[in-house]
């Protein structure tokens, strides 16, 4: 464990935690993509399997199972209790167009074909393209709230934190995981385009991300 | 290929 991943962590938990109480507070999860959301519960819940089979850490076992809980009561929030305020006409992303690419892909580039190690691949692939429904959502309305892009600030830290990580270890333990490390890349490349709209626009105090 | 990768990672 380095400070890099330790942070990195943090971050994502920060994110999910800031999610969740944006939509618990304010009731409604107007501007959420829940797609994304389903996504990333998917995500957790195909990489996680090993939670029963292989432990870890006191932390990692944790960690897994705080993702876990927080995940699926978002998603819960959103497709159930707070469905109402649930904006589907906006959240048109054709998930389809990602499932079936980075289910292909986790069968053709994986590290054995097992499958606990497919399914851990396909969340590897999975997380990579999981918040493009939510980005394409702020595209199509022209907007998000602050607490919205606070949120995709902190989740975009934590994959860029994890950059750090993977340059850490590579540099003291020779680590490196060629699957995690090129879908982190391209994972942490779409919120390029994100962090300079937050800092050009939120962090001027402008309050919403208004897009051009 | 190499899968003596540790998953230690979340």
């Amino acid at each position: 464990m380095n400070i890099f991943r330790l942070s990195g962590d943090v971050c994502h938990l920060v994110a999910i935690i800031i999610l969740f109480l944006k939509i618990w507070r304010s009731k409604s999860c107007a501007g959420i993509s829940g797609k994304s959301q389903l996504l990333f519960a998917l995500v957790f819940t195909t990489r996680y399997l090993d939670l029963f089979t292989a432990f870890i850490s006191i932390y990692n076992t944790v960690m897994k199972v705080v993702f876990l809980v927080l995940a699926y009561a978002t998603v819960s929030l959103i497709y159930f209790r707070f469905r109402k305020s649930y904006d589907s006409e906006s959240d048109s992303f054709r998930v389809e167009f990602l499932l079936v690419p980075v289910a292909g892909l986790s069968f053709l580039e994986n590290y054995s074909f097992t499958p606990l190690e497919i399914l851990w691949t396909f969340s590897i692939y999975l997380e990579s393209v999981a918040i493009l429904p939510q980005l394409f959502m702020i595209t199509k309305t022209g907007e998000a709230e602050s607490i919205t892009t606070h949120y995709l600030f902190f989740l975009g830290l934590y994959r860029t934190l994890y950059l750090a990580n993977w340059v850490w270890r590579y540099h003291e333990e020779g680590f490196f995981d060629q699957i995690a490390v090129v879908s982190g890349v391209v994972q942490t490349i779409f919120y390029c385009d994100f962090f300079y709209l937050y800092f050009t626009r939120v962090l001027r105090g402008s309050g919403k991300m208004t897009l051009p | 290929e190499d899968d003596k990768i540790p998953k230690d990672e979340l």
